[in-house]
């Protein structure tokens, strides 16, 4: 563990937390993508599964029960408790066109060829193009909720910081996994456009609306 | 499923 990790898991339970708080406080998932949130939900279980085979450290155990039941919170608030406020007609990304891809993408390049290893590299995929339906969904709206933004920065922020990690980890250590590097550069990039609104409207107070 | 397969990152 490093820091950059530690800070990294850090700012992403700030956002997973977020966009729950801000989800079951206002009682409203207006400006939400569903889909991401389903997204993000079968990433964390089929990245997790290993929950169920070995124990790897309190802190490993206990994030990944958190990252699960969050994501799955969000997604019950989304599409059962709250539905009446679930945006749909702005939330159409088509998500078969994400899950597919990387699903062929997971079976002809993984590290070993088994099923746990196989999901695993789904979700390592799944999860740098999740973000998309959310990002699409706002460039539909035109505009976002400020607290929206703060979820979208630190989730972005979570894996910069990651990127960060694994130099530290290669440096220090002599460990790289390419895959997981190269979806989190895919990933982070995405979030590039964000990040530059987020830092020159946002942090000076103004609202993010699009076109910029 | 195999038990060495843990992964320690997030």
């Amino acid at each position: 563990m490093n820091i950059f990790r530690l800070t990294g898991d850090l700012s992403h339970l700030a956002a997973i937390i977020i966009l729950l708080l801000k989800i079951w406080k206002s009682r409203s998932c207006a400006g939400i993508s569903g889909k991401s949130q389903v997204l993000f939900a079968l990433v964390f279980t089929t990245r997790y599964l290993d929950l169920l085979t070995s124990f790897i450290s309190l802190y490993n155990t206990t994030m990944k029960v958190i990252y699960i039941g969050c994501s799955y919170a969000t997604v019950y608030l989304i599409y059962m408790k709250l539905k009446a406020t679930y945006d749909g007609n702005h939330d159409t990304f088509r998500v078969e066109f994400l899950i597919v891809p990387v699903g062929g993408l997971a079976f002809l390049v993984n590290h070993d060829f088994s099923p746990l290893e196989i999901l695993w590299t789904f979700s390592i995929y799944l999860e740098s193009v999740a973000i998309l339906p959310q990002l699409f969904m706002i460039s539909k709206t035109g505009e976002a909720e400020t607290i929206t933004t703060h979820y979208l920065f630190f989730l972005g922020l979570y894996r910069a910081l990651y990127l960060i990690n694994w130099i530290w980890r290669f440096y220090f250590e002599g460990f790289f996994d390419m895959i997981a590097i190269v979806a989190g550069v895919v990933q982070t990039i995405l979030y590039c456009d964000f990040f530059y609104l987020y830092v020159t409207k946002v942090l000076k107070g103004k609202k993010l609306s699009l076109p910029a | 499923l195999d038990d060495d397969f843990g992964k320690d990152e997030l």
